[in-house]
């Protein structure tokens, strides 16, 4: 099974045209192996992207060379994953019938 | 079904199994029609609730063509048991299912599906290998034969935005398209992804203006502020290509020019900061406000039958 350890969701907020530009030109760093989870809409909208661990680097350099506004969703994906394997495991135990 | 929970997630097998119960309890109403099989083999089920005719007029609702969006196949097994609750108590449904078919199709991407439950999470695309490409996988919301292949979709094999190699090359792509123009008497299609919290309308691939697009806005109006009524969650609505961005080979795109007037795409919530890794615990919330809005399309299509 993927495991997730260390990639974040940067929440990114282009502040004009020019910056979405930006925004949108990384759907191309093949390298960086994003993945949108909110691709790239307008200004007003902010975008939503899984960053991997092993390139959380460059894009957040990336990012911040340019001046582009993010925050980060989600700290760690893998974390919320096992919350939510957690959630599914104990929910399957409780359906099955008592002996 | 009446202890199946729908406030948690559930696998492939399950979701199967609760159709088959489904189907079992209400032998009058509801019917299952497998429309073909996934590039894996998987039958690709269709609910098909009828309260009698032949080729009645009919609804289209798909959840789970990207199959990363658990919250979309989730409320869809809810609205499959809202269906056979409500008929013959909710008026307006009654009137409608008195008139009308309804067909749904739960899990529109079954091995993307089960990949994310036992392989990868994160998948969105079908599980068909690229030839030529060491990367799998086709979206399935960029395979439809509208404007296939322009800007909007990506030509690259590993991409999540991957057209395919042509359009309807992905079987349960092709199979829809099968069923849509045999049945040849669908009013409405409804296809529900999350998350982003839109409701849209033709066309995604073209600037061109759908000729119906006064209409199209007037109702999605009318659905988004209903679904809005129960917990104040805010949707955006409007064509695809003015709301979002220029997306080729979509499905409603291809829906609409078959002559489907009400195609429209759902986005269903995040309202918070979990993107389609939703908690089960908004599953319900998030099923009961979308069936306001597919209500008010419904009902619409009803009393506005073409």
């Amino acid at each position: 099974k993927e495991t997730f350890d260390g990639h974040q969701v940067l929440r990114i907020a282009p502040r004009d045209e020019a910056q979405l530009a930006l925004v949108k030109d990384m759907e191309d760093m093949m390298e960086f192996e994003l993945d949108f989870w909110k691709g790239v809409t307008e200004v007003a909208t902010h975008v939503d992207v899984r960053v991997p661990f092993h390139s959380l680097q460059s894009t957040k350099t990336y990012l911040e060379s340019q001046d582009i506004k993010y925050s980060i969703m989600i700290e760690d994906l893998q974390v919320m994953l096992d919350e939510e394997q957690e959630e599914m495991d104990s929910a399957a135990r409780d359906a099955e019938p008592r002996n | 079904t009446d202890s199946f929970d729908f406030s948690r997630y559930h696998t492939l097998n399950e979701i199967y199994s609760f159709q088959d119960m489904l189907v079992a309890e209400n032998p009058k109403m509801v019917s299952k029609i497998v429309i073909g099989r996934s590039y894996e083999g998987r039958p690709l089920n269709v609910l098909k609730f009828s309260t009698g005719g032949t080729n009645r007029p009919a609804i289209w609702i798909d959840t789970g063509i990207h199959s990363r969006e658990w919250v979309t196949q989730a409320s869809g097994t809810w609205f499959a048991k809202k269906i056979v609750t409500d008929y013959g108590s909710d008026p307006a449904l009654t009137a409608i299912l008195d008139t009308m078919d309804i067909f749904l199709e739960i899990v529109t991407n079954p091995d993307g599906y089960y990949y994310t439950h036992n392989t990868n999470r994160m998948w969105r695309k079908t599980r068909k290998p690229n030839s030529g490409s060491s990367c799998v996988g086709v979206d399935p919301n960029r395979n439809w034969d509208a404007g296939f292949g322009g800007a909007g979709a990506s030509s690259n094999p590993c991409s999540e935005t991957y057209h395919g190699p042509s359009a309807h090359s992905e079987s349960e792509v092709k199979s829809i398209v099968d069923f849509v123009k045999s049945h040849g008497n669908l009013k409405a299609f409804l296809s529900i992804h999350s998350y982003s919290q839109m409701l849209l309308y033709p066309y995604g691939y073209t600037r061109t203006v759908a000729k119906d697009q006064a209409e199209l806005h007037a109702v999605a109006e009318k659905a988004i502020t209903d679904l809005a009524s129960l917990y104040g969650t805010r949707y955006r609505y409007g064509s695809i290509i003015t709301t979002i961005y220029q997306a080729s080979g979509g499905t409603i795109d291809w829906t609409y020019n078959q002559g489907i007037k009400y195609s429209y795409t759902f986005e269903l919530r995040d309202t918070g900061r979990y993107g389609f890794i939703l908690p089960a615990n908004q599953i319900i919330p998030t099923a009961k406000e979308t069936w306001l809005a597919l209500m008010v399309i419904m009902d619409h299509t009803y009393k506005n039958l073409y």
